[in-house]
């Protein structure tokens, strides 16, 4: 899977998310990725999530959604996607990943799986990752 | 506003050998998505390109370089949603197109619906102007043989690339 949320020069949020799935999937399986609320959200008023990991946990975690909740009652974009990433493993132990952008442009990347490749640019500075605590 | 981007390459039990080709592939679209903003492009247009970059990149489970269905098939799937309004647009099931992210996006802008299947994916596809590609040009080696291997295990792993082994990642 891979994934995009930009912040514009107007204030405006958007979300991109495409995949191929999971190999070795049933033929017609369909999982998160277009599924709005657990592979991808954007509210301008909040931000914006793109999600990444093992599809049928995401999406009865609505994962992406979860993250946006997080944030409207007041956490940060870090923490909001760090609880709700380690919350859908705790309550359901398969693993994920999701990025995050708020409606200021703060960022959030957290992971429960063994790594996640990202990249972002802000204040044109390039930041990017693909294990824990990097 | 400062115009800021994100981008992620998929998560998992990412082995060694990939992690160069997946950074140099984020890096690139973290910078095609910046570039649009930079000139007072949309975020929607933004997000849309850094995703076009993945999936035609073989390192990134979309588009080009997808995983494999139980009948050694790519099938896709792809939203895009704008946080202005709310509006959204979803494909999945798609398997003879390159960017399945530009069809969500045409969907987003041309359909009066949210997510399109199948068949009529591909219709709706066809009728906005996409051009199809042979099914097995959108095949990789390493899907084959991540498909290969999964029929070995028979079970999926806890995460979305590989299986949940103790691979080479520390």
């Amino acid at each position: 899977t891979v994934g995009a949320v930009a912040l514009d020069c107007k204030g405006h949020i958007a979300v991109a998310t495409s995949t191929g799935g999971m190999s070795g999937k049933a033929v017609g399986r369909i999982g998160d990725t277009p599924q709005i609320g657990s592979g991808t959200y954007a509210d301008d008023y909040i931000g914006g999530v793109s999600t990444t990991g093992h599809g049928e946990t995401i999406l009865k975690y609505c994962l992406a959604h979860s993250i946006i909740k997080l944030m409207e009652n007041g956490k940060d974009a870090s923490t909001a996607t760090k609880m709700a990433v380690e919350g859908m493993t705790k309550r359901l132990n398969n693993t994920a990943g999701a990025i995050t952008l708020s409606k200021n442009g703060d960022v959030g990347i957290h992971f429960s799986s063994q790594r996640l490749a990202w990249a972002y640019i802000k204040s044109n500075k390039l930041f990017y990752g693909i294990n824990h605590d990097e | 506003m400062v115009p800021t981007i994100i981008v992620h390459g998929g998560a998992g039990d990412i082995p060694g050998s990939r992690v160069e080709g997946k950074l140099k592939g984020v890096k690139l679209a973290a910078v095609i998505g910046q570039r649009i903003l930079s000139e007072g492009g949309s975020a929607l247009d933004a997000v849309e390109a850094a995703v076009v970059s993945m999936e035609n990149d073989e390192y990134f489970n979309a588009g080009y370089g997808s995983v494999l269905n139980l009948r050694g098939e790519v099938e896709m799937e792809a939203s895009i949603m704008c946080g202005k309004d709310l509006n959204v647009g979803a494909v999945t099931l798609i398997k003879e197109f390159l960017h399945p992210i530009s069809i969500a996006h045409k969907v987003l802008t041309d359909s009066p619906h949210s997510l399109l299947g199948g068949e009529g994916a591909k219709l709706f596809a066809l009728e906005k102007g996409f051009s199809p590609v042979p099914p097995e040009s959108l095949i990789s080696e390493h899907a084959r043989a991540a498909l290969n291997s999964f029929l070995e295990h028979g079970e999926f792993g806890r995460t979305e690339i590989g299986m949940d082994t103790k691979s080479d990642v520390g």
